[in-house]
């Protein structure tokens, strides 16, 4: 699975993912990345984008709760992220998500080995990460 | 610091032991790669939507990560790609699921998002429509890499042993099972 969260000059969000799905599917399976609130969500405030065990982001509609956190709790970013990857967690589940807010924050928290990630400012400075 | 663009390329048992620094490097490259790319869009004015279009696209024709030209392959030896696309502008949104001739799936749920009044679509039906927006359609074969086809022979392997090993809870997923 790739995406990817955008923040242009007029400051409007873009989330997008991309997936091959899993190994050995079977029965037409569908998991969280096609699915709007689940593995990808935009709003003006934050654009996410999921990767993970999708059965549990679409039972956690992780990105819209994300999004929902910062919307009617005033959460930031990092603290909405980290409590949607915990509670997916606590249900058996796990993965990762990134996420752009329009001030320009980000939150990339995962709960397993690792995440393939990156990230670049409005400067251009670029920083990819791998591992924990 | 002020991001603009935020980029992953999957998460899972991405071990240290499995990982060369050969294969390291060219997946550091190639996410760094895609994130120029992203930002060369953003910077010359581009929508947000076009940046992450241009980012998504060059890392589905990367046989490196699993969306694309290096998905997984399917129980029966498909490729089944799924893909969606949200601006968060107007929160117009576009998904395709379960197609296996798109080139590239992400293209195809931003013409879902911005050319259909549908969200999501699915299968032979986006295939369908993908063509007559005039994406790139491929033959199934163009997503056949020999890592992915090697992967779903052992993932059929571990199934067959669970089924004639006890040791194994009913449903338990290896951990490289869940994250294509």
């Amino acid at each position: 699975t790739v995406g990817a969260v955008a923040l242009d000059k007029d400051g409007n969000l873009a989330a997008g993912t991309s997936t091959g799905g899993m190994t050995n599917k079977k029965w037409n399976r569908i998991g969280d990345a096609p699915i709007i609130g689940a593995g990808t969500y935009a709003n003006g405030q934050v654009g996410i984008s999921a990767t993970g065990w999708g059965e549990f982001f679409i039972r956690a509609t992780a990105a819209r709760t994300l999004a929902a956190k910062m919307e009617y709790h005033n959460k930031n970013i990092e603290t909405a992220a980290e409590e949607v990857i915990h509670e997916i967690e606590e249900m058996g589940g796990d993965g990762g998500l990134i996420a752009l807010d329009k001030d320009g924050n980000v939150a990339m928290p995962f709960n397993t080995a690792g995440m393939y990630r990156g990230t670049v400012t409005n400067k251009g400075e670029i920083e990819v990460l791998i591992f924990k | 610091k002020k991001y603009v663009m935020v980029i992953h390329g999957g998460a899972g048992t991405i071990t240290r032991a499995a990982m060369t620094p050969e294969k390291e490097a060219a997946y550091r490259q190639k996410l760094a790669e895609a994130l120029r790319t992203g930002y060369g869009e953003i910077q010359s004015g581009k929508s947000s939507v076009e940046a992450v279009a241009a980012a998504i696209t060059l890392l589905e024709d990367s046989p490196l990560f699993n969306a694309g030209k290096g998905s997984v392959f399917t129980s029966d030896g498909q490729n089944e790609m799924d893909a969606a696309i949200m601006f968060g502008k107007n929160k117009s949104a576009g998904a395709v699921a379960g197609v296996q001739t798109i080139k590239n799936p992400i293209k195809a749920a931003i013409a879902v998002m911005e050319e259909s009044e549908h969200v999501m679509l699915s299968g032979r039906g986006a295939e369908k429509f993908a063509q007559e927006k005039g994406l790139d359609i491929v033959l199934p074969s163009y997503f056949w890499t020999k890592d992915r086809w090697d992967g779903l022979q052992k993932a059929k392997q571990n199934e067959n042993s669970k089924k004639t090993s006890k040791i194994y809870p009913k449903n338990s997923f290896d951990i490289d099972q869940k994250f294509g």
